[in-house]
């Protein structure tokens, strides 16, 4: 009833039985701090046209223009599956077969990882997609999400706002909410009267995203896009990488962080480091037993 | 100082925004992809110099590095054909604190089914816990992927020293089936 439940040192997480999505995320080390939590593979369709007018102005390379104002849903109930090790556990969970992740993590991690394949995106309907991997939460983040600016200085965004000029009627629900994201994005609880019981959701991406929260508590990455129109910025191509005949597969990592407010920067800019400062590893054959070698 | 001149051609050259957004024909944007693989082999030289040299220091053998840049679609020649007898992993930490990554490699059944026995000593002679998972379904039917690996090995390299080195031991055996961590699918009921 209470959904499968899989836990580390530091986190609870939870899935819904009925669908297998995330439902929840609670800190084991910090009471208070924790939240219902939604993840799934959503996308929109790329807006069609030839670019004469406004109107008739295409999803491309250059220009994110969604459909819909809201994302397309995949299908409800995931093929879940979890491998349990020493060293680490995996939730496997299967969307469609162009969209599906690995939820990992390790006994004595404050880091969540999803690692997502996305693609061959399907064109067969003749409709480029742009998929995004969303999170839902019930964050109470007052239209306000943050993203970083080349790795440094930590940017808000404003839901609807631009700090400089009225934003016009004439621009797009979605669109207009995204954002570059290079390193980071979070949001987090605006009532922060006390910062020990105000949550915040981080999100690190292994390279450059586009994202936003288009409603509150949310907070969408953009993973993977195909298109079938040029957005007559100069690329003179669709974004149609048809790479071994099929479209290509992206594989990428995001990983999340739960956490009070107070403690949020410290975990994530620690982490984000690793990200960039990866390990490099070679492999070489010896003849000598392990004893021998050391 | 020519590995190092093809890496900073690299990077100069992507670092123009069509390199890094994807803003650019199909055919340019390949040859984005030819420069970085280039930088990337080079970048392979200078590890493999760096890493020989630092063992020489150490009086210990010089070593034939093999690398393995497609791990990330979990392939990689060398271990998937190294099925007995030992090896060596080398990490080197870029970062100038310690850091305890997971390091990840792809392995192939053997006819048994079953993938070798592995057995990972650290740099202090202690044997490092590992898993065997199998590989997700997507993972193996990526296109382009040139892989027999059905599984890999993750173990974590524990407090890797800052901007240095750590070897591992891995010592592979055929002597006894592996026990390979099972993947378990859960029960989703919509209707429940």
């Amino acid at each position: 009833k209470q959904g499968f439940v899989f836990e580390n040192d530091f986190y609870v997480i939870t899935l819904d039985s009925a669908t297998g999505h995330v439902s929840s995320i609670e800190r084991k080390d910090q009471p208070g701090i924790s939240a219902s939590v939604r993840q799934e593979f959503m996308f929109y369709n790329g807006m069609r046209g030839f670019n004469q007018n406004f109107s008739d102005r295409a999803s491309g390379a250059y220009i994110f223009r969604p459909e819909s104002q809201a994302p397309l849903t995949m299908r409800d109930q995931l093929d879940v599956s979890f491998v349990a090790g020493d060293v680490l556990t995996e939730i496997r969970a299967y969307t469609e077969d162009w969209a599906s992740h690995v939820i990992r993590f390790r006994s004595d991690s404050e880091v969540l990882e999803s690692e997502w394949i996305a693609g061959p995106i399907p064109i067969d309907d003749g409709v480029g997609k742009e998929l995004i991997s969303r999170f839902v939460t019930d964050i109470r983040n007052g239209a306000k999400f943050y993203t970083d600016s080349n790795g440094k200085l930590t940017e808000p965004r404003t839901r609807d706002y631009r700090p400089t000029f009225e934003l016009g009627d004439d621009t797009e629900a979605v669109s207009r909410n995204y954002y570059p994201v290079l390193s980071r994005s979070y949001i987090r609880d605006e009532d922060q009267s006390d910062p020990n019981l105000s949550r915040q959701l981080t999100i690190l991406t292994d390279r450059a995203q586009g994202g936003g929260s288009i409603v509150d508590g949310a907070l969408e990455l953009m993973v993977h896009r195909r298109l079938l129109y040029d957005d007559a910025f100069g690329v003179g191509e669709a974004l149609n990488e048809s790479a071994f005949g099929t479209g290509l597969v992206a594989r990428g990592l995001h990983k999340f962080i739960l956490t009070s407010v107070s403690n949020a920067a410290k975990l994530y800019r620690a982490e984000e480091v690793k990200d960039i400062m990866r390990p490099l590893y070679a492999f070489a054959p010896t003849s000598l037993s392990a004893k021998k070698w050391l | 100082e020519a590995e190092l001149n093809l890496m900073r051609e690299a990077l100069g050259i992507n670092q123009h925004h069509d390199a890094v957004t994807g803003t650019a024909k199909q055919h340019v944007t390949d040859d984005y992809y030819r420069i970085l693989h280039n930088a990337n082999v080079a970048g392979w030289k200078i590890f493999e110099a760096a890493a020989n040299s630092a063992s020489a220091v150490n009086g210990a053998p010089k070593l034939a590095y093999s690398p393995c840049p497609r791990l990330n679609i979990s392939e990689c020649a060398f271990t998937e054909s190294t099925t007995s007898g030992n090896f060596i992993i080398t990490v080197y930490n870029p970062l100038g604190r310690p850091q305890s990554p997971l390091i990840v490699f792809p392995v192939v059944a053997l006819e048994n089914g079953s993938p070798p026995t592995y057995v990972i000593t650290d740099p202090e002679g202690n044997t490092v816990p590992h898993d065997v998972f199998p590989l997700p379904q997507p993972i193996l039917v990526l296109p382009g992927r040139n892989s027999n690996a059905e599984y890999q090995v993750h173990f974590v390299a524990r407090d890797l020293p800052p901007v240095g080195f750590a070897s591992y031991h891995v010592s592979v055996s055929t002597a006894r089936k592996n026990r390979v961590k099972r993947e378990v699918k859960l029960k989703v009921n919509r209707s429940k």
